[in-house]
């Protein structure tokens, strides 16, 4: 079973162009294996991406030298996972 | 496992396993109202099983609702579920859908993407394409969304095989794609088709894959804020509504924009709340509400469907 260990979910804000280009490209590095929950629009639309443990730094990197602000949506995406398991698990019980 | 439907928990998350076996009991405890279709197989042998809600008649006017194309949006398959069982508990003392059922049929397709369901459930939770291998590529899958015979190959999807948005080798490459595009042909007399996603409350309609408006923009648009109103009515979720390209982004392929095409006027895609936690991955407790309101939306759409005839 894969597991996302350390994953993060970003919840992503870009106020202008210029932004919105550089997550554009942040979007287009393969090797990163951004999983892309909510694209690139407009500004007034968030983006959400689940980061990889590998990946963080180089994203969170990127985020700040174009100064794009960022929350982190869910900070370890396998504890969540873990609970929506143990709720099923419960549940079957 | 529950006995009957009546014992079912529609308040927690299920494998295929009880789903179909969910399926299978709404027929067997309601064979007047509810049958059973299997549409083709997906890629690794799964049944993809229609319910067919009729009163009787035949070629009678219809309705499609899918939920789950994405596998890993779990809340829209366990809403399906609620979906037909509320179908039936609500036939004959609800005046509308009891109008409605009268005079069309609907089909319901609960699981639309077995084979990327199982494996959320069995290997990896975020799954979201098919299970299909591309040859050539280490990368499996197809994003059924993509797939279909609408701009296929255009913008707004990706020709490689590890894209989220891969969109095939052709457009029905995927069973579970070519399965619906063969029913609702041979069907011939479907007039509204709704097809179920689940992340950030949007209620969508053609077109994806150009700018052009829809010859119906007009009415589909005022028939979405309809809607979302009485969506809202509930808990007060806010969805925003327009066009695929207006109001999300340019998507190729896509679902909706093969069945306008087709003729089926009411064409609408949903995107289901993500209000309660995070993104798609929401809690248990999230799915009733979700649910009940998105019900209230469907009602609307179906309503409309029946008292316009094209």
């Amino acid at each position: 079973r894969d597991t996302f260990d350390g994953h993060q979910v970003l919840r992503i804000s870009a106020k202008d162009e210029l932004q919105l280009s550089a997550l554009r490209d942040l979007e287009a590095l393969d090797h990163l294996q951004l999983d892309i929950w909510i694209g690139v629009r407009d500004v007034s639309t968030p983006v959400d991406i689940r980061v990889p443990a590998f990946s963080l730094s180089t994203v969170k990197s990127h985020l700040d030298y174009y100064e794009i602000q960022y929350s982190i949506m869910i900070r370890d995406l396998q504890v969540a996972l873990d609970e929506e398991a143990e709720e099923m698990d419960a549940a079957t019980r | 496992e529950p006995r009957n439907t009546d014992a079912f928990d529609y308040s927690r998350y299920h494998t295929i396993e009880e789903i179909y076996n969910f399926q299978d009991m709404l027929v067997s405890e309601n064979p007047n109202l509810v049958s059973k279709i299997v549409i083709g197989r997906s890629y690794e042998g799964r049944p993809i099983n229609v319910l067919k809600f009729s009163t009787g008649g035949t070629s009678r006017p219809a309705i499609w609702l899918d939920t789950g194309i994405h596998s890993r949006e779990w809340v829209t398959q366990a809403s399906g579920t609620w979906f037909a069982k509320n179908i039936v508990d609500t036939y004959g003392k609800d005046q509308v859908l009891t109008a409605i059922l009268d005079k069309m049929d609907i089909f319901l397709e609960i699981v639309t993407n077995p084979d990327g369901f199982a494996y959320t459930h069995s290997k990896n939770r975020m799954w979201r394409k098919t299970r299909k291998p591309n040859p050539g590529s280490s990368c499996v899958g197809v994003d059924p969304n993509r797939n279909w015979d609408a701009g296929f190959g255009g913008a707004g999807a990706s020709s490689s095989p590890c894209s989220e948005t891969y969109r095939g080798p052709s457009a029905n490459s995927e069973s579970e794609v070519k399965a619906i595009v063969d029913f609702v042909k041979s069907h011939g007399n479907m007039k509204a088709f709704v097809s179920i996603h689940a992340y950030s409350q949007m209620l969508l309609f053609p077109y994806g894959f150009t700018k052009s408006p829809a010859r119906d923009h007009g009415e589909l648009n005022e028939l979405a804020k309809k809607a979302i109103t009485n969506l809202a009515s509930l808990y007060g979720t806010r969805y925003r509504y327009g066009s695929i390209i207006n109001t999300i982004y340019q998507a190729s392929g896509g679902t909706i924009d093969w069945t306008y095409d087709q003729g089926i006027k009411y064409s609408y895609t949903f995107e289901l709340r993500d209000t309660g936690r995070y993104g798609f991955i929401l809690p248990a407790n999230q799915i009733l509400p979700t649910a009940k309101e998105t019900w209230l939306a469907l009602m609307t759409i179906m309503d409309h469907s029946s008292r316009n005839s094209y």
